[in-house]
């Protein structure tokens, strides 16, 4: 299977990737 | 019969164009309204780099694929640029919704975003246009030399930088096929593996400050 594995959680997004929040 | 792979690559380039709005080479009316509600507005900084990154892509391509090959570059970049906008676009969304905040000032002001954002947006264009010579397991006319970890040299983006934005990209853009997403994946292992260990890696300083802030925190006494 080729389907990608999403490590992220719901609370998580590029924001706080970038601290950013 | 199955479609060649000339064919197959040929349909995955249509399918890209077709997703991407012809207009879509500068910011839709809803990004704009995003880059205005910023309390410092980086429309003009997000202009002035896709100008910069897109004269040394250019430069860079025609180096790595030859002098007349320089025009497939800016075609190349040109797509890349309308997905960079697309993918914005729908993160701020996804944001908006999770934060309940329009005010994305400190990330549309990030230059390290932006460039992540734009060399995972190359990465996905470049693949799509060589998926063919995968596959052939031989080299298009630009040859096989482009792949990653190409554009982070010509974009001189550190691979853990451009790690962060992957995920969040691939659930941006759901129309991705789904060898991109593997191709992606692949770029993600060999980060995560090998390039994002490398020295000069900002890794190693975030590693250093999580050290120094774990060793100030009082040890607290186990529990009985």
């Amino acid at each position: 299977s080729h389907d990608y594995h999403f490590g992220l959680e719901e609370h998580e997004g590029i924001s706080e990737l970038f601290d950013c929040d | 019969p199955p479609p060649t792979p000339i064919r197959a690559a040929m349909t995955s380039i249509q399918m890209l164009r077709g997703d991407l709005p012809s207009n879509g080479d500068r910011p839709s009316a809803t990004l704009a309204t995003y880059f205005k509600n910023c309390t410092v507005d980086p429309t003009q900084d997000v202009q002035k780099r896709l100008e910069t990154l897109g004269q040394a892509f250019s430069q860079k391509f025609g180096e790595a694929a030859g002098p007349h090959c320089v025009v497939y570059g800016q075609q190349r970049f040109g797509l890349a640029v309308r997905l960079y906008y697309k993918v914005m676009e729908a993160m701020l969304k996804s944001e908006e919704k999770r934060l309940s905040v329009q005010n994305f000032s400190k990330l549309l002001n990030d230059a390290t975003f932006h460039t992540s954002l734009l060399a995972c947006s190359l990465e996905v264009v470049m693949a799509t246009y060589e998926e063919s010579s995968f596959k052939n397991g031989g080299g298009d006319q630009t040859g096989t030399n482009l792949c990653f970890p190409w554009i982070l040299n010509v974009l001189n983006l550190s691979a853990f930088d451009f790690y962060k934005v992957i995920e969040s990209f691939i659930k941006a853009e759901p129309t991705l096929s789904k060898d991109i997403i593997k191709h992606l994946e692949t770029c993600e292992n060999l980060i995560m593996e090998r390039i994002a260990w490398r020295t000069g890696s900002p890794l190693f300083e975030l590693l250093q400050q999580e050290h120094a802030s774990a060793a100030a925190e009082p040890v607290e006494t186990t529990a009985s």
